[in-house]
């Protein structure tokens, strides 16, 4: 198109600086090229008839087709290229790579996306040298289930139990009601056969909260729900039609007493329960490294629906602007600028806080490791509205993308609707807007309380010492 | 605080406006306890407040730290980078600085007459930023696979791509759909 050739001709920076300090280093963008061009090669005959024209079950086949192609992919050439390191480092260009087969979203997401992050954190060693190497070679396939039909962000409502057993060293998980069956992980529908299910522990007649478990679902010869297990896909839904939610629920389910997660309590053989981590928070680990995650997801999300209405924005012409000259582009009208410059810069906002705010995991965990959990709070508050205000703005941004697009962009070719109903679905998930933002006004409230008694507070509420001395 | 419409100065204002909402919280909170409310319903009913002030602290974190990292990572950045970066950040910091320029007032001394520069200003940037903006998003470098879209394609070919895709419809694999005997002509032919 001649006007984007323009563009490009007319722009006076070096594009490709701003992409290294996007990707975080020409090392890196250099990194993800070569993972990108690996899996692009092999990516681009997955979908003959566009995906969105099936019907559920075969978009689901479908998507399990690619998953397994992708995965493939993963496993003989990218791994072997850069080895397992990019599971970690590269995991957000795994993410991003991923969009060139999934136009939604793959039932494989919450298998390296949450099943393995959460064996690595809450996992012991035994444990992790277990169940991580059948995951990463995909001999078994884990979700991530803890929020129930009746129950959300408030995790200590969670009715399922794990009563521990001592004659069979077994755990019984059961769910005692409909509002305790397990709604909505990604994978649990008909993909996954092991599952993580987040329950009340129950051992010698006490409830010690909610802890991990390891448990197996489906036989992994037949892929039939073990007897005791209820499992399926909870229907169609906005966005993520490929994504196989599931529901899950059990009827007094045995599970071995190993099947427990224990980094950080534990039960013994006679169902004695001990505490191993000095912090009752650790637990959260999970929650908050999937918030952290999320603000980069709706960043990169946010990013693609920019590049597409800015794009359009200067291909398409309209309107006049003096009487019988030709139609300028729309990118020369100051309300279409409106509308687009601050969703560029909102990427840029949220990638770089993004990359703060993982910085700051990392160090806080180090603090947890070495037993100072000060911190903690902090971060919590942190990526809990971190978490609401990105996936609230990106979803709001992407909408205003695709208005800014007029006609086409309610096209599901635009990609624009896919893009903005994966969004809007972040913002509920894993802890909603309004929910994540109370619980970072309880953490304001009481560094307020703190500045005001002349105790020290935490870095990025430091301004309230200030403020306080002002109100008085 | 007086506003001087530096971003420095705005992410300043950004603070002081999520530290009235604090406070303001704070007041409510004590103020319907000495009214005979227990804590927990006196956080209750100041829910709204508290989600406010909130988000009022996020979105100052949210701008201090894109100044920071934008200041930092262009540190070494050639001249004309460095200009485009800063007019994005300034964008996003008066762009919020509008949207909240009742929040500003109030709990900030900044003016109508900062407001009407800081609007100045604003619609200045979105003037310079235009020349640069698909330089903008071509550097966030999505390959064509990844974008998977007919309207952002790098090529630009907007409009036969649409019609590439639509043509894929199963609609159009046969040109009489059988729901035209079946029900359309009966219907003109009034023998439905």
């Amino acid at each position: 198109n001649e006007d984007l050739a323009k563009e490009r001709a007319r722009c006076d920076f070096n594009v490709s600086e701003i992409t290294n300090i996007l990707d975080g280093g020409i090392e890196r963008t250099k990194q993800r090229k070569k993972i990108e061009s690996i899996a692009l090669s092999n990516g681009k005959c997955c979908d003959v008839t566009p995906e969105e024209t099936l019907g559920p079950k075969e978009r689901y086949e479908n998507a399990i087709r690619k998953s397994c192609l992708y995965t493939k992919i993963v496993k003989d050439q990218v791994l072997t290229l850069t080895g397992l390191e990019v599971l970690g480092s590269n995991s957000s260009v795994l993410r991003r790579t991923a969009d060139a087969f999934f136009k939604d979203i793959s039932p494989f997401l919450l298998h390296l996306g949450m099943f393995v992050p959460t064996i690595m954190g809450q996992g012991t060693p035994e444990q992790q040298s277990y169940w991580l190497p059948r995951a990463l070679d995909f001999q078994i396939i884990g979700t991530y289930a803890q929020t129930e039909l009746g129950h959300g962000t408030f995790i200590r409502g969670l009715e399922t139990t794990a009563t521990y057993d001592p004659d069979t060293e077994e755990f019984v998980i059961h769910s005692p009601r409909l509002t305790s069956y397990k709604w909505w992980a990604g994978g649990l529908g008909k993909t996954s056969n092991y599952c993580i299910v987040v329950a009340q522990l129950y051992t010698q007649g006490k409830c010690y909260g909610i802890h991990p478990f390891i448990v197996q679902i489906r036989d992994e010869d037949t892929h039939m729900p073990l007897p005791g297990v209820r499992v399926g896909e909870i229907g169609p839904r906005m966005g993520f039609n490929t994504a196989d939610n599931g529901f899950l629920g059990f009827d007094h389910y045995r599970i071995p007493r190993n099947h427990m997660l224990m980094k950080n309590s534990q039960v013994l053989k006679d169902g004695t329960y001990v505490k191993v981590a000095s912090h009752s928070k650790l637990t959260y680990g999970t929650m908050v490294f999937v918030r952290v995650m999320l603000v980069n997801e709706v960043a990169f999300n946010l990013a693609k629906a920019a590049t597409i209405a800015v794009r359009y924005s200067a291909v398409r012409r309209q309107s006049e602007k003096i009487s019988g000259e030709p139609e300028p582009q729309i990118i020369d009208y100051v309300t279409q600028q409106h509308k687009l410059f601050v969703c560029i810069a909102t990427a840029h906002a949220l990638q770089l806080s993004s990359n703060w705010l993982w910085k700051t995991f990392s160090a806080v965990l180090a603090d947890m490791r070495g037993g100072n959990t000060e911190n903690l709070p902090e971060l919590h508050a942190l990526s809990s509205c971190l978490k609401a205000l990105s996936t609230s703005d990106s979803a709001a941004l992407i909408e205003q993308c695709r208005l800014a697009c007029g006609g086409h962009g309610y096209m599901l070719s635009s990609n624009l609707p896919l893009l903005y109903s994966f969004v809007t679905a972040t913002r509920t998930y894993e802890g909603d807007y309004t929910v994540l933002l109370l619980q970072t006004a309880r953490f304001l409230i009481k560094a307020w309380e703190q500045a005001e008694s002349g105790n020290p507070v935490t870095p990025t509420v430091s301004y309230m010492e200030e403020a306080v001395v002002g109100n008085k | 605080y007086k506003w001087n419409g530096s971003a420095e100065g705005i992410i300043k204002a950004a603070y002081y406006v999520a530290a009235g909402k604090i406070s303001s919280s704070v007041t409510s909170i004590r103020k319907r306890m000495k009214n005979g409310k227990a804590f927990e319903d006196a956080w209750e009913l100041t829910g709204v407040q508290l989600v406010a002030a909130a988000e009022a602290h996020c979105r100052a974190v949210i701008c201090d730290v894109y100044r920071k990292e934008t200041v930092r990572l262009t540190a070494n950045s050639s001249p004309n980078v460095k200009t485009v970066m800063d007019q994005l950040n300034m964008l996003y910091l008066s762009h919020w600085a509008l949207e909240r320029t009742g929040d500003l007032l109030r709990y900030t001394s900044t003016t109508e007459d900062d407001l009407i520069s800081c609007q100045q200003r604003y619609e200045e940037l979105l003037a310079a930023i235009r020349p640069n903006a698909v330089g903008l998003v071509d550097a966030f470098d999505f390959p064509d696979e990844i974008l998977q879209s007919t309207l952002g394609a790098y090529d630009g070919r907007v409009y036969e791509r649409l019609m590439e895709e639509a043509l894929k419809s199963p609609l159009n694999a046969e040109p009489v759909n059988r729901s035209f005997h079946q029900y359309l002509k009966p219907l003109m032919q009034g023998k439905l």
